[in-house]
C-alpha cells in the first residue's frame, strides 16, 4: 500500500492545463523548446491564449466539485511508522506520497484563429503628414516593427505574419501602418507598370529591382513608394518563393486580375447596370498595357449580381443584411434566379453552424437543377 | 504580458525514464480524485504534539508538518483508499480523455514550468464504506 | 485527542460553465 500525506496548505500556483496531441508533441520535443507561450493583451481584462509558432489556443477555465489532489512521491526524513492493524488487511506500505496541490478547476485549450490587435496601427493613404498625425497626442500608441505588433497580439507568429501580408500591412516613417485600399491599389498599379517597363521577370520579382524600376518612373518629390511599400505590395499580390537565397516573389495573376475587376465594378457598375460585354472591355482597360492575364466574369463572384441576363452590377457584401433570411430576401430582389456558384460567396459567411452549404441554402431558398446547372430561387 | 512554457527540466528527467506503466508517472506524480471533500484538521502543530507512535499521523518533512491521512492500494485498474480510521473507498484507475500538464506559475520570477504530464488518475466516485 | 480525518461525500459531480481566463487569474 501507499501512505498518503498532506501538507496543511496547498500551493495554488500549480494548474492543470489540457494538452491536445499537438500540444503534447510540442512540449515533449527539445527541438521545439521556447515555442509555447502564454500571451494576453493586458493583465485583467483580455483572454489568455497559448501560442506555438503557427497556432493559437484559447484557455477556458472549468471549475468542478470534486477534490483533485496532485501528489508526489517522497522519501520521509524519518521512517513513517504506525500501528499496522490500522491497515485492516491492506498490504504493508512501500511508498509515501505527499499532496502538494489541490486543483479545483481544469484549464481547457481550444484551438482558435489567432488575431492581430490593430488598435495601435493607423491607416496610411499616401498623405504627406502621416507621421505627424499618427504620433499626435500623448496617448498615441504606435508600433515600430512587426515583431512588436506580433508580441502584442493574441496570435502565433506565422498566423500573424500571414494576416499582416493579407491586410496590406506596412511601415511608413518608422510607424507600422496598414495601406488603405486606394493607396494599395495605386501602389500595385505603379509596381506593375514599372516592372513591365523594365522587363522584370514577373515570376521572380525582387524588392530592390522593383523599387529601382518604380523610382525610374516616378518623380522623386511625389514618390511615396518606399522599399517597404513595394514589399507590402509583393506580399499581398505575389507569393514569396522559398527556394531562392535572395527572396523573390511570383505574381498572383488571377488574384490581381480579380482586384482590377472589383475596381472596375466599383467604378463603372456601381449605381447602374452595365452590359457584361462592355464591362469586360472596361475591366481590361484598367490593366497596365500588355499585362499578361485572362479575365472572366466568374472571377468576380461575390462582388456582383446580374439584374438581367446580360447585365452586371456591383454589390458590396458589407452592405448586405447579416440575418440569413433577410440577406436571401435582398439577393432575390436584386436577381430572381441565381446560379449556385454565383450566390454561394455572397451567403457562405452566414453559415456559422458549419452546415453543409446545400442544406444551409435550402433553409432559405429553393434549389433546382436546370440541365447541368443548379439554380437557386426564393421559396 | 507573455511568458514561455519551460519544459526543459521535464524533458531531461523523462528522457532516461522507462515508459509509464502505472498510474504513477516516471517522476513519481499521482493524480487522486475524490467525489467529495477531504476533511483534515486545521491545526497540525498542536495535534502533532499529541501524536502517538501508535497513530503515527504526523511527521516533519522539509521544515513543514505533514499529516498521514490515508492508505492507497492499487490492483491493476482497481483502487482502494482508506481514509482516517473509519472510511474505505473503492475506485478505479482511469485514463484521462486528454493528458493534463501540471504547470507551475512562478509569480516571483514570472516563469511557467512544466512539472509533469498526467495521463491517468485514480478516481473515487462511490460513497465511502465502513472500514470493516 | 485524535486528528479527525474523513471524506465528506458528495452525491453528484458538477462541472461549472467554462470561463474566460485573464492573465492575473493565472498568477
Amino acid at each position: 500500500s501507499i501512505n498518503l500525506h498532506s501538507a496543511l496548505e496547498y500551493d495554488p500556483s500549480y494548474k492543470l492545463i489540457q494538452l491536445t496531441p499537438e500540444l503534447l508533441d510540442i512540449i515533449r520535443d527539445p527541438e521545439h523548446n521556447d515555442q509555447l507561450r502564454f500571451k494576453s493583451l493586458d493583465k485583467d481584462k483580455s483572454e489568455v491564449v497559448l501560442c506555438s509558432h503557427n497556432k493559437t489556443w484559447v484557455l477556458k477555465q472549468r471549475k468542478h466539485s470534486n477534490t483533485v489532489l496532485l501528489m508526489k512521491e517522497f522519501v520521509p526524513a524519518q521512517p513513517i511508522s504506525f500501528d499496522e492493524t490500522q491497515l485492516f488487511g491492506l498490504s504493508k506500505p512501500y511508498m509515501d506520497i505527499l499532496g502538494f496541490a489541490k486543483t479545483e478547476s481544469e484549464f481547457e485549450t481550444r484551438e482558435t484563429e489567432g488575431q492581430l490587435d490593430l488598435n495601435a496601427v493607423p491607416i496610411y493613404n499616401g498623405e504627406l503628414d502621416f507621421y505627424k498625425r499618427a504620433t499626435k497626442g500623448p496617448s498615441a500608441r504606435v508600433f515600430a516593427t512587426l515583431e512588436e505588433l506580433l508580441e502584442n497580439s493574441p496570435c502565433s507568429a506565422l498566423e500573424g505574419i500571414s494576416k499582416w501580408h493579407k491586410i496590406g500591412g506596412s511601415v511608413k516613417d518608422g510607424v507600422l501602418c496598414i495601406l488603405s485600399q486606394d493607396f494599395l491599389f495605386k501602389a500595385l498599379h505603379v509596381v506593375l507598370m514599372s516592372a513591365m517597363a523594365e522587363s522584370l521577370d514577373l515570376q521572380h520579382l525582387q524588392v530592390a529591382d522593383t523599387y529601382q524600376a518604380v523610382r525610374k518612373d516616378t518623380e522623386d518629390e511625389f514618390n511615396p513608394y518606399t522599399r517597404e511599400i513595394i514589399r507590402t505590395v509583393l506580399n499581398k499580390f505575389a507569393v514569396q518563393e522559398q527556394s531562392s537565397e535572395e527572396s523573390t516573389w511570383r505574381l498572383r495573376i488571377p488574384f490581381i486580375a480579380q482586384w482590377y475587376g472589383i475596381q472596375a465594378l466599383r467604378k463603372y457598375a456601381s449605381g447602374t447596370n452595365m452590359p457584361i460585354d462592355e464591362f469586360l472591355i472596361k475591366w481590361k482597360s484598367l490593366f497596365p498595357p500588355f499585362f499578361p492575364c485572362d479575365i472572366d466574369i466568374d472571377m468576380l463572384r461575390g462582388f456582383h449580381y446580374k439584374p438581367t441576363d446580360k447585365t452586371i452590377r456591383y454589390v458590396s457584401k458589407s452592405t448586405l443584411p447579416m440575418d440569413p433570411k433577410e440577406r436571401f430576401k435582398v439577393l432575390f430582389r436584386l436577381q430572381s434566379q441565381w446560379d449556385l456558384e454565383d450566390i454561394m460567396p455572397l451567403i457562405e459567411e452566414l453559415n456559422t453552424r458549419g452546415m453543409k452549404i446545400d442544406s444551409f441554402i435550402m433553409k432559405y431558398a429553393r434549389r433546382k437543377r436546370l440541365g447541368k446547372k443548379v439554380v437557386v430561387t426564393s421559396r | 504580458p507573455s511568458v514561455k512554457i519551460d519544459a526543459t527540466q521535464w524533458q531531461k528527467l523523462t528522457q532516461s525514464q522507462n515508459k509509464q506503466t502505472t498510474v504513477i508517472t516516471p517522476l513519481g506524480v499521482t493524480m487522486l480524485e475524490i467525489q467529495g471533500d477531504l476533511e483534515l484538521p486545521k491545526d497540525f502543530a498542536s495535534l502533532a504534539k499529541k501524536d502517538s507512535k501508535h497513530d503515527g499521523r504526523f511527521s516533519e518533512q522539509d521544515g513543514q508538518t505533514i499529516i498521514r491521512f490515508g492508505s492507497l492500494q492499487i490492483d491493476g485498474e482497481r483502487a482502494t483508499l482508506f481514509v482516517g480510521k473509519k472510511q474505505r473507498l473503492l475506485g478505479q484507475v482511469t485514463k484521462l480523455d486528454l493528458p493534463m500538464g501540471i504547470m507551475h506559475f512562478n509569480s516571483r520570477d514570472n516563469k511557467v514550468e512544466l512539472v509533469d504530464v498526467m495521463k491517468y488518475k485514480i478516481i473515487f466516485k462511490d460513497r465511502p464504506l465502513p472500514i470493516m | 485527542q485524535e486528528a479527525k480525518i474523513w471524506v465528506k461525500y458528495k452525491e453528484g459531480f458538477s462541472n461549472a460553465v467554462r470561463k474566460n481566463v485573464t492573465w492575473n487569474s493565472l498568477w
